[in-house]
């Protein structure tokens, strides 16, 4: 497991996230920030994109803002 | 930063856009 305050961008991780509750593009990027993950911002956006492709969230419009979740 | 988390959000959007 990762020391304390770094995290690792897995797919494992934000399907965690995504299974917890609907999140937009920029509250995931908050939780793999690029201090935290060690990551460059590009690797980070392009990771999370692949990511996001594979996990094929659901999609749901709140407050006007596309959030992403998972149903268990 | 929250405008780093901006910036990568919009990336990150335009990466997904057909995807959204």
């Amino acid at each position: 497991t990762p020391s304390s305050g770094e995290v690792q961008l897995t797919e494992e991780a934000v399907r965690r996230y995504l299974s917890r509750k609907p999140m937009t593009t920029k509250d995931l990027l908050k939780k793999f920030q690029t201090k935290r993950t060690g990551l460059s911002s590009d690797a980070t956006v392009n990771a999370l994109a692949q990511l996001l492709k594979r996990l094929d969230p659901e999609r749901k419009l709140i407050a006007d803002k596309m959030h992403f979740f998972l149903k268990e | 930063s929250s405008s780093e988390a901006d910036e990568m959000a919009a990336a990150l959007e335009a990466e997904l856009n057909d995807f959204m």
